[in-house]
């Protein structure tokens, strides 16, 4: 998705 | 997590520190925004708040525990202690946020990943980061003259956004479903704001001399 994977960044 | 991942946090933990010993150690907040400095506080305030459901990591939470005391305590320095506030550059801070604030917020409630609360606040401070120095460069801009700890600041603040963008990188060739446009596009946002502030900074640095901006 568009950001579900940066969700782990700060 | 990796080095430029890692590096990045710390990068980004020491700038805020270096601005905090800047301000106890002199009592002076001369040359720092305050506009900016809130806007930190509400961009960390409205990214970290599912902090108390959803835990990802102890690294994590630390991180967003320490961002939000450290900021706030910036923000306690600049607007509540007796000496320092006295020092507050208030008749050239006078940078709008609601300029900011308004199209970051109408951005965010039509361009996000899903349309929930959360989601929508997440987004907003993702936008809101890529902006928030704005008042912080006009006001450096205003004084023309830097001094040291306020220049070293703005520094560290754009060399942890651009191991930022070597995370993205790294981690977008290492892992196979890594994609974050919105993320991406902001960042990239937002560390284009400190080249023209990088160029000042490092001819001073090379001719060592005390950092000037141009009018």
């Amino acid at each position: 998705g568009p950001v579900e994977a940066a969700k782990d960044e700060l | 997590m990796n080095i430029f991942r890692v590096s990045a946090d710390i990068l980004h933990l020491l700038s805020i520190l270096v601005l905090l010993l800047k301000i106890h150690a002199t009592k002076s907040c001369a040359g720092i925004s305050l506009k900016t400095q809130e806007l930190y506080l509400a961009v960390f305030v409205t990214r970290y708040l599912d902090l108390f459901w959803n835990f990802h990591s102890l690294y994590n939470s630390v991180f967003k525990v320490v961002y939000i005391a450290t900021s706030s305590m910036i923000i306690w320095y600049m607007k509540r202690h007796r000496g320092v506030k006295q020092t507050y550059d208030k008749d050239h801070d006078t940078f709008r946020y609601l300029f900011l604030i308004v199209p970051c917020a109408v951005l965010a409630l039509i361009v996000n990943g899903r349309f929930s609360l959360f989601e929508i606040l997440w987004t907003f401070s993702i936008y809101l980061e890529a902006v928030a120095i704005l008042p912080q460069l006009v006001l450096l801009q205003r004084t023309k003259n830097v001094d040291n700890l306020t220049g070293n600041y703005v520094f560290l603040l754009g060399l942890y956004r651009a191991f930022y963008i070597l995370n993205w990188i790294y981690r977008y060739a290492t892992e196979p479903h890594y994609s974050a446009w919105i993320v991406w596009l902001s960042g990239l946002v937002q560390t284009g704001l400190y080249l023209d502030f990088f160029y000042y900074y490092l001819q001073a640095w090379k001719q060592s001399k005390k950092l000037q901006l141009p009018s």
